[in-house]
């Protein structure tokens, strides 16, 4: 054997790995080239009924981005963070994680270090209530720790007016499509539907004007949504849920017919007088804690999830992307508050791909398995359960301010 | 991780109705106050 190892010469050929990826990156591309067309071809430009796909467009950053497995990548890092660490290097480890993104270790409940097996339980800690007091006398709290990204006022037709250029309707939001139909709308007196005298539904503004259903409210990145599929999907999805009896039949147009609407009388406006949708987005950075509570006394009604990308949500790809909020996976969790519609969405992003409900055990986000349980909506694109069980009278998942609803966990 | 809120509140008026208590790039802790009716 000695012999032969000696005696056998060794010959030093250079492999043409850069043909390898050059190679494997022209597949790639041309993948996801006859992958585009083959959709670009579905959509056929000149069918008024078509239904919008919600797709990246933006600077070449996006398109390199869109064009990355990053879900596959974020399953990767949640599953490189869920190997043991050696317990001598835990304290060290997480000493640097705190350092570096800046975590205040000194507020978590557990200030044992080698007890985190790994960085995802690390991330997933719990903090001591002692340190997040819950505001008593405000009518809606911080859901968790973070950054305010954009406060303000929903502009009739769903349009959120914020920051940095980036504009959206929350109909692509909520209910993941732009339809050119007239369709549901929140029970806000904002806009109203009704019947007119030739028997078909329009909607009108406080003041009487007529809210052209077909008008385009919110145009982004040269695809436009139309008014209020807030939350809902179009007007006949409200009726077949009516109809079905899956939901007690709310008033024809109201977002009520979606998210049950009788049986949460005791919900009913406390308050008279015109009503506003209001919004906020809370930016997590790495280092936060990273489970969110619930920001006011509300009932869950419906949840809906939404498979879609996990680009990065940081403040620099919001601004190069503006419709990262409705490309990204989420969880849509539609409800009741006592001044009407309550609404609250978690969205995912590369490293923190997982999305979690504690009382909602059917949710599985960023699995390479579709959702099978939850009925998926065929054409909406995401996967729908609804709450009446939890709670008969309320017909939904009751939560108090500041109790603890879930949180984003590692890959 | 992003959190994205939409509901619905009395509008403004006359010193009334849902006003928020935090302004864009604010820095919040969870349980902190971020509107008030």
């Amino acid at each position: 054997l000695k012999m032969a190892w000696d005696d056998t010469p060794i010959k030093w050929t250079p492999i043409p790995v850069g043909l390898g990826i050059t190679y494997l990156g022209f597949k790639h591309y041309s993948t996801v080239m006859s992958r585009e067309r083959q959709i670009a071809e579905e959509e056929d430009p000149n069918d008024p009924q078509r239904k919008r796909r919600i797709r990246p467009t933006g600077p070449w950053q996006v398109q390199i981005l869109s064009t990355l497995p990053l879900k596959a990548l974020s399953r990767l890092w949640g599953k490189f963070n869920e190997i043991p660490l050696p317990v001598i290097f835990r304290p060290f480890g997480f000493k640097l994680y705190a350092f570096i993104f800046g975590v205040n270790i000194s507020e978590a409940k557990n200030q044992d270090l080698k007890s985190y097996r790994n960085l995802a339980e690390f991330f997933y800690r719990e903090i001591d209530p002692a340190v997040r007091p819950i505001d008593k006398s405000s009518a809606v709290v911080s859901p968790s720790d973070g950054k305010v990204l954009m406060v303000g006022e929903v502009r009739e037709g769903g349009k959120v007016e914020n920051v940095k250029g980036m504009t959206y309707s929350l109909d692509a939001l909520l209910s993941g499509h732009g339809e050119t139909k007239t369709s549901s709308h929140p029970s806000s007196p904002a806009i109203k539907f009704g019947e007119n005298e030739n028997g078909t539904t329009e909607a009108t503004t406080p003041g009487g004007q007529i809210v052209d259903s077909h008008e385009e409210f919110a145009r982004m990145n040269g695809i436009s949504y139309t008014v209020g599929e807030l939350f809902s999907g179009t007007e006949d999805h409200i009726d077949a849920k009516a109809e079905d009896q899956s939901l007690p039949p709310g008033e024809k147009g109201d977002v009520a017919a979606v998210v049950g609407p009788k049986s949460t009388s005791w919900f009913r406006n406390q308050l008279e007088g015109p009503k506003r949708l209001y919004f906020a987005v809370i930016y997590l950075a790495p280092g936060d804690y990273h489970r969110f509570h619930s920001p006011t006394e509300w009932v869950v009604e419906t949840r809906r999830h939404f498979a879609g990308e996990l680009f990065s949500v940081s403040p620099y790809l919001q601004a190069l992307l503006p419709s990262l909020f409705i490309l990204n996976e989420r969880v849509v969790l539609l409800g009741r508050w006592k001044h009407g519609f309550f609404s609250m969405t978690p969205v995912g992003a590369t490293n923190v791909g997982s999305i979690v409900l504690n009382f909602d055990r059917e949710l599985r986000t960023n699995s390479l398995t579709k959702d099978t349980k939850a009925d998926t909506l065929e054409g909406h694109g995401y996967a729908e359960a609804h709450y009446q069980l939890a709670s008969q009278l309320l017909s939904g998942h009751p939560l108090r301010r500041g109790e603890e609803m879930g949180g984003f966990r590692l890959g | 991780s992003t959190i994205v809120l939409v509901f619905e509140a009395p509008e403004r008026k006359d010193g009334k109705g849902f006003k928020w208590t935090v302004e864009q790039g604010k820095t919040v802790k969870m349980g902190e106050a971020l509107g008030l009716v």
